[in-house]
C-alpha cells in the first residue's frame, strides 16, 4: 500500500503576482497531511487537515479568503466523505465558522443527518463547542476589491464570472 | 475552493471539499461542494475524487460519482478524469478540476480550466503543479 495525499487549491483564475504563493500554500497542506499518513493516521485525519490549512490560508477561495457574495458578505460550504462506510458529512451556507471542514466532519460523525445549512449550522455550530469568530476576519483586501469590482455598473457579468470559479 | 483526497496505510480512502463558492454569488447560493458525488466522493472500492470548478455544470454531471462510475468500468484515475471532464466541457461546457487516488495509491491532478494548483505527496516526494503539463 503506497498512502498519498493529493490537494488542490482550486481552478479559479490566478494571477501571475499570486502563483507563487498559490504553490506555497498546496504544498504546505500535501507535507503535513502526508505526514500524518506517514505516522499511521487515517486518511480522513490527513484530508481534513489539508483542507483545514488551506481554510487559514488567505491566498485561497475558503475560510479566510473566502470570496464574497452580493451583499459582501462571507457564506462557505464543506464536505467531507469516508470511503470506508460511505459516511458524509456537509455545511452550507455556513458563517462566522473558522473552519466549515472540521464543522463538516462533526456533521457526520455527531448527527444521523448528511448536511446542514446556514442558520441550523451555526445553532450545531454553537451545540458543538465551536468558537464563532468575526465575520470581518474572514475577509481579505483582495476578496473586498473583487466584491468592489464586480459591483461595477459597467462591469459585464459574464465577463466577471468566466475564468472565476469557485 | 479547495480539496482534499487520500489514502492511508490500511487503504482507506477519504475526501475533503471547502469553498466560499463563486465571487459575488447570490446569497444562499449553494454550488458543488457540500453535494455528495459532486464536489467530492470517497468509495474504498474504487477511489476518491474532490472537485473545483463551475459549480453548477460539476452538479449537471455529478462530476466526482461520473469519474469513480469510469473507474469502476477499469479506467485509470487520470483516463477517468480526462473522460469526465471532457464530457462536463461538452455536455454542459464547464470547466473544473479533480484530485482523484485509488485505493492502491495511483493518483491524478487534472483540469480543464486553464489553471489548477495542486499538490501531491507519496514516497517522500512532492510533485506540484499550476498549469498544464507541470
Amino acid at each position: 500500500m503506497l498512502p498519498v495525499v493529493v490537494v488542490h487549491g482550486g481552478a479559479g483564475h490566478i494571477p501571475k503576482d499570486r502563483a507563487e504563493i498559490s504553490y506555497v500554500g498546496v504544498k504546505e497542506a500535501a507535507r503535513a497531511a502526508y505526514s500524518i499518513l506517514r505516522s499511521g493516521g487515517s486518511a480522513m485525519d490527513a484530508v481534513v487537515e489539508a483542507v483545514a490549512m488551506l481554510e487559514n490560508n488567505p491566498v485561497y477561495n475558503a475560510g479566510r479568503g473566502s470570496v464574497l457574495n452580493v451583499k459582501g458578505e462571507v457564506e462557505m460550504d464543506a464536505l467531507v466523505m469516508d470511503g470506508r462506510t460511505l459516511a458524509s458529512g456537509a455545511v452550507s451556507a455556513v458563517r462566522r465558522v473558522a473552519n466549515p471542514i472540521r464543522l463538516a466532519r462533526l456533521v457526520m460523525e455527531k448527527t444521523s443527518h448528511l448536511c446542514l445549512t446556514a442558520e441550523g449550522a451555526s445553532q450545531f455550530a454553537r451545540t458543538m463547542g465551536v468558537p464563532e469568530v468575526p465575520e470581518e476576519s474572514m475577509i481579505t483586501d483582495y476578496a473586498r476589491m473583487r466584491w468592489k469590482k464586480n459591483l461595477d455598473p459597467d462591469t459585464n457579468p459574464m465577463e466577471c464570472q468566466t475564468g472565476k470559479m469557485g | 475552493t479547495v480539496g482534499a483526497v487520500a489514502v492511508d496505510l490500511e487503504g482507506n480512502v477519504a475526501c475533503a471539499t471547502s469553498t466560499g463558492g463563486m465571487t459575488n454569488k447570490m446569497e444562499g447560493r449553494v454550488g458543488d461542494t457540500p453535494c455528495v458525488g459532486c464536489g467530492g466522493y470517497a468509495d474504498n472500492h474504487i477511489g476518491a475524487v474532490s472537485s473545483t470548478g463551475h459549480g453548477e455544470t460539476i452538479m449537471k454531471v455529478t462530476l466526482s460519482r461520473l469519474i469513480l462510475f469510469h473507474m469502476e468500468q477499469g479506467k485509470s484515475p487520470e483516463e477517468a478524469s480526462d473522460e469526465a471532464l471532457a464530457y462536463m466541457k461538452e455536455r454542459v461546457h464547464g470547466l473544473g478540476g479533480v484530485v482523484v487516488v485509488d485505493p492502491k495509491g495511483v493518483w491524478s491532478a487534472h483540469f480543464s480550466s486553464l489553471q489548477m494548483s495542486w499538490a501531491a505527496a507519496q514516497q517522500e516526494q512532492l510533485h506540484y503543479g499550476l498549469y498544464h503539463g507541470e
